[in-house]
């Protein structure tokens, strides 16, 4: 029963569109899977169709209220496919965890009550690496990290894998690096095949990147806006046949692991 | 001598490329800029040919060591351009200001050493409305929003204006909003088209939405490569002649304001 934080603090990568479109895929070849929108934009909360300010249970409460999770589970317009949302109130979670010695555990210690509903955990990070990512990273069992193949995206790479072995050496021994993603991917320029040669050097022999790649297509960007997933929303698209491949080798890296 | 933030909690929206590239066309025009760098990722430093593991005084030092920003602003490879550049204790800085009674204000006191030297000064934020992003807002006479004409910008502009209105309440009365700023703006898609129309609707008479827009080109990514500005990297391009016209509408604004 893996649980997977969908994290890396470059902001704007595709986080959030990976998070709810592999959790969709998963959800279509019958695994049952919870996503937990962890980030204050709330983006996969309002991209599943919820409307935050009518959320009076959610992420925040479970976290700092001591809520059970259980009663923040919310079943979405696809089968097996289950919602943990964010609400207005989540973005001022940072400030007030700064105080409680046990933050850095509230998530881990908040999902425990519903492992054995799911197959997959996903948790969708927001664009930093405070409080709220390093509880993704220490109730999760590995890192898929969505990454465009740009200069500035390199930068951000370093940061984000010393931020996880801190992670690994303090707070959750057990994390890996499940796999890096390339998105928004776009084959035709010279830029996006450089960086995508070098990160796969990089990598070699430490952790995967995955084979497939998420293409840059209007049909991610316009899915949102409809309240559905990709594969709902553009079934036949090429965007949802990768995220379909991208849950086959998502499968077969967690079940290994 | 305005001061100006850039900035949107939304991650990936253009606001480094943005900053950089307005900051030069002005510098084009004789004005001298100083852009601070005011993100833990470091974006602007290294898009501007830095190494920030070889910057020893930076955002950081001035904010949180009382270090004088003179000592922090450093040449770049274009006359009239300055930069404060952030290093690798940034990312640090967001927990430990927690305890100061005085945090949102230090960026602003640190800055009134160098107000005197130039014409404009322009603030890249991160992508959250943390406490480095509220000492921003502190320290400015306007804000800048670059945004997406995509659906999930729009979620993030209602955050982001409430966050302005509270700083104006309590922080900064004088801030204003200068403008939005569509960037990686693609025309030929009915989304873009759909979301642009809405946004220009929803501020008509309350705030400026930039005429010009800032097109998606790949020559926008590689510059941070090469470690220059676009109007160095590609000067004749239509991303520099759109920032060079951004420029003359931002003169606009800040000088009527
Ligand atoms: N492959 C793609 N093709 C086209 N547009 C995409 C693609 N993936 C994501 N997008 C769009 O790009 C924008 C950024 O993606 P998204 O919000 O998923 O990134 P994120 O990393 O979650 O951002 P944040 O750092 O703000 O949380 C969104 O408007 C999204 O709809
Ligand atoms: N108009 C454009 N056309 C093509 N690529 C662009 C354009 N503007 C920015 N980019 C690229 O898109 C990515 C995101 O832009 P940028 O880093 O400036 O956004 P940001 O808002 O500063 O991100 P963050 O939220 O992480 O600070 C970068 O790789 C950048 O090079
Ligand atoms: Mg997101
Ligand atoms: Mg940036």
């Amino acid at each position: 029963m893996p649980v997977i934080s969908i994290a890396n603090q470059k902001g704007g990568v595709g986080k959030t569109t990976s998070a709810i479109n592999l959790a969709s895929a998963l959800a279509e070849r019958g695994k049952k899977v919870l996503l937990v929108d962890l980030d204050p934009q709330g983006n996969a909360t309002t991209s599943l169709g919820f409307n935050r300010s009518e959320v009076f249970i959610s992420i925040y409460e479970v976290l700092m209220e001591g809520m059970d999770a259980e009663s923040a589970v919310f079943p979405t317009i696809q089968d097996n496919l289950f919602l943990l949302p964010a609400n207005e109130n989540l973005p001022g979670a940072e400030v007030q965890l700064t105080d409680r010695p046990d933050r850095a555990y509230l998530l881990k210690h908040a999902l425990i009550n519903v492992y054995s509903r799911f197959d997959y955990i996903l948790i969708d990070c927001p664009p930093s690496l405070g409080i709220l990512t390093i509880n993704s990273l220490t109730a999760s069992d590995g890192v898929l990290v969505p990454m465009q193949a740009e200069f500035l995206a390199l930068e951000g790479l370093t940061q984000l894998l010393k931020t996880i072995s801190i992670v690994q050496e303090n707070l959750n021994p057990s994390l890996v690096v499940y796999g890096v993603l390339f998105t928004m991917y776009d084959g035709r320029t010279r830029l996006t095949r450089e960086v995508e040669n070098e990160v796969r050097d990089y990598f070699k022999g430490r952790a995967v990147v995955f084979e497939n790649v998420i293409p840059r297509t209007v049909r991610l960007a316009e899915a949102p806006s409809h309240g559905v997933p990709i594969t709902l929303y553009a079934s036949k698209s090429n965007a949802s046949e990768a995220f379909r491949n991208l849950a086959l080798e998502v499968i077969n890296v967690t079940e290994t692991s």
